[in-house]
């Protein structure tokens, strides 16, 4: 559902000037659930933002749903995310002026499309946040922040879900609801899960893990066990 | 060199009021690793920032090397909290228009000190730094923008290092270089560690674990063993 061919991102320019991603190759299919995993700074949140069209690639192409998004205008990259994408960022990048639930709700606001209550309530439940709907991101705890943003991802229920850390916040508990969600979404609902994760735990609920290391692909493991 | 007594702490009013603190009662001593786990939500950061005087609290007082910092005026906190404390915050709170290097030196700027140029160096090099130091925070992967949190609030060689969750974005080997730099702080420097984590592994570095759930102390570990 999602494929890299030999992309390369380069940032910067002259002391700033840092080669992120290095001829990349990688494919996702329906229902798989992969793990990303490598050191900090190794390029992972630039791959995922690269494979969700947030960001261009200098070489090399991307294709999602076997559309090549590579060179696609802004205006139809953000109709395909709209439909098709769900992210979870590293920083949440929640709308300070929002509460918690105008938050989750705004792809489906900003598409025009209705709220599936009885799925809005299952991840609501799930994630613990039914007593924190009214509260706006400053009024909320650093895990309950990465919850919100969790729950935007999930429910338009997107063919690709990137989940960038998205247990960095969290207790044990409370992050294996979210794993346990995001496994879900991908056996029951057909679903592509990319989680970048630094936590070998959190690994353990993919079906793979793919290695980066400086901007390249180091290798890949199968069925990881904790 | 910081103790809480029987302090209380909501927050906001009628649907967003939360108890987030219930009467906390905790001392940390000098030369002291202390770390604060619980659930999301359970109080950690709200406490630390209530320790550190970044935040009022509504009943019981706060003491900061013998003196007492409840009720004190919005500048002598300032000045002590300068001279006194280092505070690593859960989402690095760094400044978008200044380059890493002038981020990790700001809090020496304010107080018109001079850098420790043999410190500042030995911090770049163990958190693997050097050749980003020009970089803005956006040009920063999230494990980098952490790291230069943490090389902020380590140079002033504070008392009182709070840490909220400073291996949250980092790989194994990356989180273990933070971890040992806090380790060192404590028993080669006597300054008071107080760190929350969500990571057992973490803990293990410390030498006391306080456990905080639904705003209260639900108790204390000695010498945690991962
Ligand atoms: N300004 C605010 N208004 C209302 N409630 C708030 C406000 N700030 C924090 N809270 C609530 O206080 C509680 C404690 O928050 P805190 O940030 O201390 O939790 P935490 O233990 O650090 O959690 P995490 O592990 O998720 O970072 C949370 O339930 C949060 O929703
Ligand atoms: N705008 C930019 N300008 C210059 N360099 C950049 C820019 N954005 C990212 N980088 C660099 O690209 C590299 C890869 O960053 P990326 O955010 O993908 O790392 P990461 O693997 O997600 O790391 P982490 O685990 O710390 O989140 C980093 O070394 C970073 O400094
Ligand atoms: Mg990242
Ligand atoms: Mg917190």
């Amino acid at each position: 559902a999602v494929a890299a061919q030999n992309i390369t991102k380069t940032f910067g320019t002259d002391d700033t000037k840092v080669a992120a991603l290095d001829e990349v190759s990688v494919t996702f299919r329906p229902g798989e659930f992969t793990a990303i995993m490598g050191p900090s700074g190794s390029g992972k949140s630039t791959l995922m933002h690269c494979l969700a069209g947030l960001d261009t690639v200098d070489a090399g192409q991307v294709a999602v749903n076997s559309t090549v998004i590579t060179g696609m205008s802004d205006n139809d990259l953000t109709k395909l995310r709209r439909s098709h994408i769900g992210f979870i960022f590293q920083a949440f990048n929640l709308v300070p002026t929002l509460n918690a639930k105008d938050n989750i709700v705004l792809p489906l606001d900003l598409a025009g499309a209705k709220v599936d209550q009885d799925w809005f309530d299952q991840i609501i439940a799930t994630l613990g946040l039914a007593d924190r709907l009214t509260h706006k991101p400053h009024q909320l705890s650093g895990g309950q922040q990465q919850r919100v943003a969790v729950a935007r991802a999930l429910l338009t229920r997107p063919a690709v879900v990137f989940a960038d850390e998205p247990t960095g916040a969290l207790d044990s508990n409370t992050g294996a609801e979210v794993l346990a969600l995001l496994s879900r979404s991908a056996r029951e609902m057909g679903q592509t899960i990319i989680m970048v994760t630094h936590d070998p735990h959190a690994a353990s609920y993919a079906d793979r893990v793919v290695l980066l290391k400086d901007g390249g692909v180091l290798g890949h493991l199968e069925d990881p066990t904790a």
